[in-house]
């Protein structure tokens, strides 16, 4: 798992 | 990008620019609760910490300064300007928000995508947002005549969230592994908390009378 979590919505 | 989740951008966009441009223009925020625009406020706060640490799209970046910028614009228009604040409706606007702060920020803590500041921040937010409304619905029940614009705005803040879910139940069935359930569970019971104003907005709407939302 990536160091952080992708969040790509607003 | 999907057809929806740009057209719930666009309508939460609307209904800060119809907060913005009522407040700016009439010089008046009657019937608008500054402790939702507060919550608001801080929503923004703790979900964009990313801001200048992960560039998403440019779209993101600019929408994301929109959003802060108008909700902060608002809470100083509401708290500062000489003559809005004078039509701030106190007594009524009664919600004691910081009931909801706390057991936002617990939730966070307990329930995120990863123990990390930022994602319990995020996390908060997500939280937050979904009963964020709650002040201004009650401070609707309490305001006799309610105003176009101010319906208009909860209406399009609603209405946002409906979009939101559409955008997510297309991401589920066109991403592989998009899943999200903290954003769905607060995401579907924001949008809840909005059924009854939706169904009296639409019903005054219907029968062209003032929107009346009962006590």
């Amino acid at each position: 798992k990536s160091e952080t979590v992708e969040h790509d919505e607003l | 990008m999907n057809l929806f989740r740009l057209a719930g951008d666009m309508t939460h966009l609307v209904s800060v620019v119809v907060l913005l441009l009522k407040i700016h223009t009439i010089k008046s925020c009657a019937g608008v609760s500054l402790k939702t625009q507060e919550l608001y406020a801080l929503v923004f706060a703790a979900r964009y910490l990313d801001l200048f640490v992960h560039f998403v799209s440019l779209y993101n970046t600019v929408m994301k300064l929109v959003f802060l910028a108008s909700s902060f614009t608002i809470v100083w228009y509401m708290r500062r300007h000489k003559i809005v604040r004078r039509t701030y409706d106190k007594e009524h606007d009664t919600f004691r928000h910081h009931f909801i702060v706390l057991p936002c920020l617990v939730l966070g803590l307990l329930l995120n995508e990863k123990f990390t500041f930022r994602e319990v921040m995020w996390a908060f937010s997500i939280y937050l947002e979904a009963v964020a409304i709650l002040p201004q619905l009650v401070l609707l029940q309490r305001t006799r005549n309610i105003d176009n614009l101010t319906a208009q705005y909860v209406f399009f803040l609603g209405a946002y969230r409906v979009l939101y879910i559409f955008n997510w139940i297309y991401r589920y069935f066109t991403e592989p592994h998009f899943v999200h359930w903290i954003s769905w569970i607060a995401g579907i019971v924001q949008t809840l908390l909005y059924g009854d104003f939706f169904y009296y907005y639409i019903l005054s709407w219907k029968n062209n009378v003032k929107l009346e939302l009962p006590a």
